[in-house]
């Protein structure tokens, strides 16, 4: 049975695609069974593997419909490692909508997981910047959440609503966690950040990881250029300094689930 | 009747409720009459305006229940200068489900702003990052739209979706029209965002704004410590440069919406 995280913060921009990518390619790298799911509309984590192609039966469909399979695809990172991905479409919008009076609506994407969950180590959830349903579809399937944020006082904010929410779920889904909280885009130069920091490892010192995720401008091309900052032609300190990151990451990841 | 401007891209992160606060600051500083309300569950702009207690009754009511009124604060930005304020609350999130099967769900912010739209010459909404119910009743309440975005390759799907959804909005609201995108942000020392910002410039020629606001830590810090780039005190380079940045911004707000 896989392990299953949905990485979710309904403050947007703060790096839950980003994560999500970077830190399923390290844990293939581990040789480890991937899976990655994306459950955003606007798909970023679909197109940062490269698939652009319009896909059906979508995710969309199999939330709507029971029997539906949910498709899979396998991509081929620059790296050679091999992960599976359930695309995300524009679709996926008008399933918040759809699916608001239906039966077991939060219900739907557990089922789906449970089914081919055996192939898999790992199963990483993406969501979108809300609480809704497509967010609540992953916490209700995931066993753990990652929780991506922003040393930044909006961001604060938003935590302390997410665990309310994650709280909540746990009424249907009792085994839901918080895995952990890592902080993103972290820039020790700015001030504003070092003293949010400060405030996140007082307050969440239990739950934050103690791996950080650096500000890296090759972070950002890589989501950008389909160039990921593992493959073999991507050089420098930039590269090797978020690689490495990650890599500690997945080491705290891989030490808390177990 | 005022100007009234929805401030919106599902994208999150890129900047929406800071372009928002600090627009209607420069604006109320050319002696106009300003309320901005925030439909965001997170209520970032309310915290950022340092209104911090539990309103009673709430914009959630007032979308509910056509008679209640629409709840408006004065806040005194640290600058003297006083702009409206309707804030926002954690029960936003619900609004969004309870209005589902309501009828005109989309429509009962524009009835509540054409209450008091004689009161002010420029309404400022401030939008959750998603295009659900909350977003789609400023699209309908509005007679402009300002998409502040950033220059990364995620953004820039973002921005196709965006345009098709305000153009469907306009079955219900003809006169929505895209007042412009603001480039947020920006930072010409990355490779990246030049190339994404040359991009912009071409496929969006029409609607982008001359004028970009670089990233700055006087714009983060200002967010989080209440005290304004606008405020007597706050001095100094980075400051001169983001109030002039907004400055610019505003004069073409000023200029396209007339
Ligand atoms: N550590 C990092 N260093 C530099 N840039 C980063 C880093 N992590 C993410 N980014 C960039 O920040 C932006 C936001 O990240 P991303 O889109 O992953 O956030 P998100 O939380 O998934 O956003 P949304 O709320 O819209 O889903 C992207 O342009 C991404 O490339
Ligand atoms: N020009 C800028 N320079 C530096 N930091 C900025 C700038 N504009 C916004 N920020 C910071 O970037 C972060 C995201 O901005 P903001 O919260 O306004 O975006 P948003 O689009 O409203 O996010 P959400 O999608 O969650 O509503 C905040 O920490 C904010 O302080
Ligand atoms: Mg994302
Ligand atoms: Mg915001």
């Amino acid at each position: 049975m896989a392990v299953t995280i949905a990485v979710a913060n309904q403050k947007g921009g703060v790096g839950k695609t980003t994560t999500t990518a970077n830190l399923a390619v390290t844990l293939a790298r581990h040789d480890l069974r991937v899976l990655v799911i994306d459950t955003d509309p606007q798909s970023n984590l679909t197109s940062s593997f490269g698939l652009d192609k319009a896909v059906s039966p979508s995710l969309a469909d199999s939330l709507l419909h029971r029997d539906a399979e949910l498709p899979r695809y396998r991509v081929q990172d620059s790296t050679d490692v091999a992960i599976d991905l359930v695309p995300g479409t524009p679709e996926l919008a008008a399933v918040e909508s759809e699916l608001q009076t239906k039966l077991g609506r939060e219900m739907r994407l557990r089922e789906h997981v449970m089914r081919i969950d055996n192939d898999y180590d790992y199963v990483l959830v993406d969501t979108p910047p809300s609480l809704g349903v497509l967010t609540l579809n992953a916490l209700v399937a995931a066993q753990w959440v990652i929780i991506p944020t922003e040393a930044r006082f909006f961001s604060l904010r938003g935590l302390q609503m997410l665990t309310e929410s994650i709280e909540e779920v746990t009424i249907v889904n009792p085994n839901l966690r918080v895995l952990g909280i890592v902080l993103n885009k972290f820039d020790r130069r700015l001030r504003e950040e070092k003293h949010v920091a400060g405030y996140l490892q007082e307050q969440w010192e239990a739950e934050m990881f103690a791996s950080r995720i650096p500000t890296n401008s090759k972070i950002l091309e890589a989501s950008s250029s389909g160039l990921s900052i593992f493959a073999p032609g991507a050089r420098g300190r930039g590269v090797r300094r978020a690689v490495d990151a990650y890599e500690a990451l997945a080491e705290e990841v891989l030490t808390r689930a177990a």
